[in-house]
């Protein structure tokens, strides 16, 4: 048997939020050390990787490894039936096609449950090296969203290029061309506000703006977001999710033809 | 035009 319980629903409903446009359907893979999924967008140039590890729970048990199928957009939907401060708990008999989540209000006075159908899914695990990137770049996630929404309403792809002088986005379009560069800056007290550039060697990469802008829908879940970037190879965006884990996007890199 | 590789360019199938 599974069963998963989290003080706080608000912290799956942002996260089923962040990824339910892009990745429609995928395998929450349950095992003793957590729920992990890896999905691909529909035309496979991006990546979706999500660790929740089972410390980060109030409560974890998982008696057998289980890949659940779930519909994001479905998932939302019962979870949008979860006040923010209740508990949630998730659970699933073992081979079961159904997941059940239960929501408790703080003070336990209102009790629901809802049971999501589990579907089907093939998919495939890609190996994800662990490596080291060229630059390395924590800003605040609410800064990351806007200059990526802002640069959007000039062009399409964005180039991003990391130098000892800051990280900088420029973008062009029919109508002009936009630049906006975040410097190295551990000024403000708020570690959360600050902006870490760590640099190997310079780099610069070419993505689509859309994909960037759908990435950012995790900002609410923290206050911080990490760019990682290596010549010719995909982007990774992380959004931390407090002590529970993480969410990763992969984006491939636009290449000449 | 720019195109983009696939993610499984990049990693592996497990």
């Amino acid at each position: 048997m599974f069963e998963a319980r989290l003080p706080q629903a608000a912290v799956l409903k942002k996260l089923v939020e962040a990824l339910k446009e892009l990745v429609t359907e995928g395998n929450f893979d349950v095992s003793p050390s957590g729920i992990s999924l890896q999905a691909m967008d529909s035309s496979h140039v991006c990546l979706v990787t999500l660790q929740l590890n089972d410390d980060g729970f109030e409560h974890f048990r998982c008696d057998r490894n289980m890949s659940m199928g779930i519909h994001f957009g479905n998932l939302s939907k019962i979870l949008k039936c979860a006040g923010n401060e209740d508990t949630i708990t998730l659970k699933a008999e073992d081979n079961a096609d159904q997941l059940t989540l239960m929501f408790e209000s703080a003070n336990q006075d209102r009790i629901s449950d809802f049971d999501l159908k589990l579907m089907s899914i093939e998919s495939e695990h890609l190996g994800i090296p662990d490596q080291d990137y060229s630059a390395e770049v924590k800003m605040p996630s609410a800064e990351y969203q806007r200059i990526v929404r802002d640069l959007t309403s000039m062009g399409d792809t964005v180039l991003v290029s990391a130098t000892k002088e800051g990280i900088k986005f420029s973008t062009s379009g029919d109508i002009g061309t936009a630049n906006i560069t975040l410097r190295h800056n551990t000024t403000p007290e708020k570690e959360d506000e600050q902006t870490h550039i760590d640099l190997k060697e310079p780099v610069a990469l070419t993505f689509a703006l859309r994909y960037l802008n759908n990435f950012a829908k995790a900002t609410p879940l923290t206050p911080q977001v990490k760019l990682s970037l290596t010549k010719d190879l995909p982007v990774v965006v992380e959004y931390k999710v407090g002590e529970l884990g993480q969410v990763r996007f992969f984006l491939a890199p636009k290449i000449d033809d | 035009a720019a195109g983009q590789k696939s993610m499984t360019a990049f990693f592996q199938k497990k």
